[in-house]
This record gives C-alpha cells, structure tokens and sequence, in this order.
C-alpha cells in the first residue's frame, strides 16, 4: 500500500525587501 | 539575496504582477506520482496562477527538454488561492520518472514553475533557500513551459509561494522532519550545495535504509520558540504557532528533530537590538515550557520528536572574542551576548539531555564544541570561518560546512530505520 509521503518542504512566512547593507 | 527590486519593483505594496517564478527544489525521495502545495497564509488577496508545470532541472533556469508537465488543480490548469489559504494540487504523474530507485534522477532538482496572473499581493515566501530560483521580469505573462531558462531574467535565494513536494510512496515510509531556526535552515551553508546538517543526514540515512525514509526541511532563519513574535516577519511564526500547519501538517510524518532556543534567549537581539521581530528575551524556563507544549503535540498525533542540543553562541557579537567591529559595527545586536546567553544555553541543553523530556537526544553541542577550556566554549575553531561568504568573518553562532557536516554525521540514525 502507498500514501502520501513529504519530500521537499520549506516554511512560509512574510516577504520584506532585502536591503543590502 | 540578488536585489529584488528588479523582478518585484513593488513587492511591499501589490507584490508579483503576471510573471512567472521558477522555483528549483530537490526531492529527498522520488517517485513518479507527486503533488505540489503553494501558500497564500501571509497574502492579503487573493493569488492565481494561470498555469503551473514541474520538469527536471538542467542546469540554472533550464529544464531538460521532454520533462515539462502540467499540473492541474481541480482539473484545472489555473487556481486561485484565497488569502490566508494553503493549496494542494491533483496528482502529478512524472512520465519520465520510472521509480523511486531510477539512478538517473537520484539527487536531480525539480524546476516548478508557475505564472501569477495580476497582481499576487503580499508575498508569502520563505527567505533563506541557500538555493538559486528564477524569475521572469514584471508584466512577462506565463512561461511555464519553456524548456529554455532565457526569459528568466533574475534570480533569488529564497523559495515564493512554494512550500511543499509529496510524493506516493510505501506506507512504512519513514518521513523525518527538521525543525527549528539558522542552523537548521541552512545559513552559511554552501550556495547550491544542499550541506546542511539533514542533507547529511539524508545521505546516511539514504545509504542505510534505501528508498525508504524521507527528510524534510521546516527550519526559518531566526525562528523562535515561543511568543512574543512579530508573526509576520520573514523570520515565521513561533514554533509553538507554526507546528501544526508547517510540521504537523506533512504528509506521512513520523518523527521530528528539533533544534531551537537560541534566538529566544536572545543571541543577536539583545536589549540593544532592533525589536522588530523579537521584542522579548525570554527565560531558559519559559523556553522549556515551549519545548513540553510542542512534545505534547507531537506525541497526541503518535510523532517522535527528538531534542538537539543547542549549540554554542558564547562569542556571538562579542568584540572581545573577536567580532569584526571594523568591518561590521551596525550589526553589533549587543554589547556581549556571550555569559548571559551562555547560562541559558546550558539550562536548555540540561533539560534536553534529561531521559523522558524527549523520545531521544540528538547532540548537536557535543559535536560542535571546542572542549578545550581555552576556547571559552565556543565552537571548534575549524567549524567557525564562514563556508559561503568566504571574505567575511564568522559569527560564533552558525556552523561553516565541516560544522554542518559533523552535526549531520553526530546522528544516530538507528530510531529511524524503517519497520
């Protein structure tokens, strides 16, 4: 039997503009 | 970061405007039935994709010719993602994928691509991919499908919208997590080179137990334990806030290894510090009160957690230990994170090591600690020049690529073989 399996995930969270230092 | 301001010219107000994003991402277990889930939770409209594809990556922004596929949602080419929802696609079948074993595509990239139509809103994204992505520019319309990587302009180190890849695999699957902040994550990794800490141990685990195991990554650069945090700051939720969608929510979970604790006792973000994102220090008590609440959580969904010790920031910004003042004077957080730091460090790793606090023990301290009093418990001193920015200085706080490497081999991988 087969069922879904997690291989990539990554986290969300909330974009801000990168500003180079 | 490349400068984002060219592919995203108004990221903080309507976001991406029809064009396409190319994210890169490499499947730790294969298989050639797969589904895809994108994440609106931190948008503030709605996000459609006119059209999404997955293909093998050739090389940069190129896919190998004969590998683009559709993917559908709802039997539909085109989706629409409300604001503070998640969506998986339908089944993906990948023609040119004959097995989880198929030697050809062990370690490949997947290049998944995807055209938001109008504008996307504020983006959800997860910032520090330590991995190469694409993008076409603004009003580029859908590219989805192009074998050619010429009409993705620009580049990014961080993963959009994209969070997570399943595939079918056998239901005895062990599926491993790993969680927690920085170190986790990857930072001063090597660009593209997948050597965090769970990449080697993917590779171990892959050599021991075959195709049988799969480990993911949900680790966010300056992660938190517990609350206060500022929740919709690049650095995520806190732990105790995200667990249920961003760990308990993976496909055929198993167990977790969790690395976390120091950014709530500060490191970087003393009372000198910016708090924008976190505004408290905490108790090493209050932390440890995160850690009972998440293992409670894990076990109620039948999910063995396994504690990592934390590992050494006694010299974090610390001119007297050698932090680049020159070079680097605004981002001295703090006069001296080193003792107070160092005191709840110990009280934290003390309760990860007591028998019965978590299923098991992973020390990722012992491995990375000089145990020469001299050293002033900081890390060995071979773990400490950065790997990536070869021309910086390092941070006493995260490992370079022998530290990484010397976590994931620390290990022990026998509670993860399969039935």
């Amino acid at each position: 039997p087969q069922h879904w399996v997690a291989s990539w995930a990554t986290s969300p969270a909330a974009y801000f503009v990168y500003v180079a230092p | 970061q490349p400068d984002l301001a060219f592919p995203f010219p108004n990221a903080n107000t309507s976001g991406a405007n029809d064009q396409t994003i190319r994210s890169i991402v490499k499947p730790d277990l294969w298989g050639n039935t797969m589904r895809l889930r994108f994440s609106n939770v931190f948008g503030n409209q709605a996000l459609t994709f006119d059209s999404t594809t997955i293909a093998l990556q050739e090389y940069a922004g190129n896919v190998v010719h004969g590998t683009v596929t559709p993917v559908t949602f709802g039997r539909s080419l085109s989706v629409t993602i409300p604001a503070g929802q998640e969506m998986w696609s339908d089944p993906v079948r990948l023609a040119w994928v004959r097995s989880a074993d198929d030697p050809l595509i062990q370690g490949r990239n997947l290049a998944i691509s995807y055209s938001i139509r109008g504008d996307s809103g504020h983006m959800t994204y997860h910032s520090g991919a330590n991995t190469t992505s694409y993008i076409t520019g603004p009003g580029t319309g859908d590219h989805t499908n192009d074998a050619d990587g010429f009409a993705y302009e620009y580049t990014t180190s961080s993963w959009f919208f994209l969070t997570t890849l399943d595939v079918m695999a056998s239901t005895d699957t062990v599926v491993i997590c790993a969680f927690g902040d920085s170190i986790t994550d990857g930072t001063h990794t090597t660009f593209n080179g997948n050597d965090r800490w769970a990449n080697v141990l993917s590779r171990r685990l892959h050599d021991a137990y075959g195709n049988k195991v799969s480990i993911v990554n949900e680790a966010i650069g300056g992660n938190r334990v517990i609350n206060p945090v500022v929740a919709n700051a690049a650095s995520g939720p806190a732990a105790v806030d995200r667990l249920d969608r961003d760990v308990l929510g993976l496909s055929g979970l198993t167990d977790v290894i969790w690395l976390e604790g120091i950014n709530d006792l500060g490191a970087g973000y003393g009372a000198a510090a910016n708090p924008v994102e976190n505004p408290v220090v905490h108790t090493p008590q209050a932390i440890i009160a995160g850690y009972q609440d998440v293992v409670a959580r894990l076990h109620r969904h039948g999910v063995k957690v396994y504690g990592a010790t934390v590992v050494s920031a006694l010299g974090l910004n610390n001119p007297a230990q050698g932090w680049d003042l020159i070079h680097f004077p605004s981002f001295l957080a703090t006069v001296d994170n080193g003792a107070a730091v160092e005191a709840g460090r110990l009280i934290l790793n003390q309760f990860i090591r007591t028998p019965g606090n978590f299923d098991g023990v992973v020390d990722f301290d012992a491995a990375t600690r000089d145990p020469d009093p001299a050293a002033l418990g900081n890390m060995k001193a071979k773990y400490l020049p950065n790997s990536q920015f070869t021309q910086l200085p390092w941070d006493y706080l995260h490992p370079n690529h022998a530290g990484y490497n010397a976590m994931g081999l620390a290990v022990d991988i026998a509670p993860f073989a399969p039935a």
